[in-house]
């Protein structure tokens, strides 16, 4: 038996992780 | 200084470890310049998912969700990017598309989850995920191969497009059956068309390169008929389309031509052991309407045949081919106006749609069955081929 149960990770969208992908690109110099 | 001891395999526990300042380039060397044409030609199958996967094995076993998250994400905006840039392009496409879809089937196989481990060696249950549930990133995953695989249907479509008319209709395949001399010399072999035209060898070629190229990649065999059925509803469509708006297509004749064009199509399905794909049953609509221009039209037993014959077909469908129906010469009579209104009476209890054209356009919905993988991980190198020297086997 598993010592304790795996955490779910929350995940992003596609579209949000599109829009994090924008601000990192803008960020970028 | 200590010996330089081999280490064999069996100590090897299937993670690739990075520092995260590495990310970055870890992106941009497996997936941004990744040539498919290139050193991925020798790759194993899936292997940029399989590494990674592996990357995130070791994340998650560090306890580190950032690290797994921002590797995630920086996984799926970069296949996002590399396809925006080179989204026109097949093998590009069928590349990450495969790989896409053996990552999503690593992070299943590999997530702890009894429905997906039962087909795992003991060795694959211990590479198990220890601290993160993934099962909303599998989600996105998802997701992002629709995205991909709807891309890779619209690339299919515009290669094959230019060929269709021109080689299932226009092209005489057998030569000399719609009652015109050919022209000079007999031309050798059906594939020697005139300049520029397409032949229905061409498609038969082009078929044998989309599936070739995605075998290399080692795109799931589900997938692949998927793939397949798709390409065989376009062909299927534009050719009734076609033939339904041309009156120069409705003869007798061409119905001989189509008909063995078909048989062509259906013979390359089975060499590809793809008669279960589901193609052959996209290509109905146009089976009946090359049937429709060869059967008899003149008696009531014509009518109540053709009604039975063209249950794939609608009324409008019906009714427009033997509109178009041209004599092939002058002993032969056009089709009545009385058969005509016979048929419609006859189907005028059909709940047809109305419209007298097949939508070209359409896209199957596409399912990505699970399909685990024998790799064992800890066997997988890395080679130097990808730039990755910065990340270790652990």
């Amino acid at each position: 038996q598993r010592a304790r149960p795996r955490v779910l990770l929350k995940a992003p969208t596609l579209a949000e992780m599109e829009e994090m992908n924008l601000s990192e690109d803008d960020d970028s110099p | 200084r200590p010996l330089n001891i081999p280490r064999k395999e069996k100590d090897f526990q299937g993670m690739l470890e990075y520092k995260k300042e590495d990310e970055p380039k870890l992106i941009k060397n497996l997936i941004l310049d990744l040539k498919p044409r290139g050193v991925a030609v020798n790759l194993i199958p899936g292997l940029p998912a399989y590494i990674l996967f592996m990357c995130v094995r070791h994340a998650d076993y560090l306890n580190d969700d950032q690290k797994v998250r921002s590797l995630l994400t920086s996984t799926i905006n970069g296949i996002k990017k590399i396809l925006k840039k080179r989204g026109d392009d097949f093998e590009t496409v069928s590349f990450w598309l495969s790989n896409t879809c053996r990552f999503l089937h690593c992070l299943k196989q590999y997530s702890g989850e009894e429905g997906f481990m039962k087909h795992n060696s003991t060795r694959q249950n211990e590479h198990c995920l220890t601290n993160f549930d993934l099962a909303e990133y599998r989600q996105v995953l998802s997701d992002l191969a629709i995205q991909i695989y709807q891309q890779l249907v619209r690339v299919l479509e515009n290669i094959l497009q230019p060929m269709i008319v021109s080689g299932m209709l226009e092209h005489e395949t057998i030569q000399g059956v719609s009652g015109v001399k050919p022209t000079g010399l007999r031309k050798r072999t059906s594939s020697i068309a005139d300049e520029g035209t397409y032949t229905l060898d061409s498609i038969v070629r082009q078929l044998n390169t989309f599936h070739s190229i995605m075998c290399q990649h080692g795109t799931d065999p589900e997938l692949i008929k998927q793939v397949v059925k798709q390409m065989f509803y376009i062909i299927g469509a534009v050719t009734l389309n076609n033939l339904l708006l041309r009156k120069d297509m409705c003869s007798w004749s061409k119905g001989m031509q189509i008909r063995y064009n078909v048989s062509q199509l259906e013979e390359w399905l089975r060499d590809k052991n793809l008669m279960n794909s589901g193609a052959k049953e996209t290509l109905e609509p146009l089976i009946q309407a090359a049937q429709l221009l060869q059967v008899k039209k003149k008696t009531d037993e014509d009518a109540e045949a053709i009604c039975s014959m063209c249950n794939a077909l609608t009324t409008a469908q019906i009714v427009k081919v033997l509109n178009l129906y041209t004599p092939v010469n002058e002993f032969e009579e056009r089709v009545l106006v009385s058969f005509i209104r016979n048929i419609q009476m006859r189907l005028r209890d059909r709940k047809d749609a109305p419209q007298l054209l097949m939508d070209a356009k359409h896209i199957f919905p596409v399912t990505f069955p699970f399909n685990p993988s024998s790799l064992a991980l800890e066997t997988i190198q890395i080679p130097g081929s990808l730039s990755l020297g910065f990340i270790s086997r652990v």
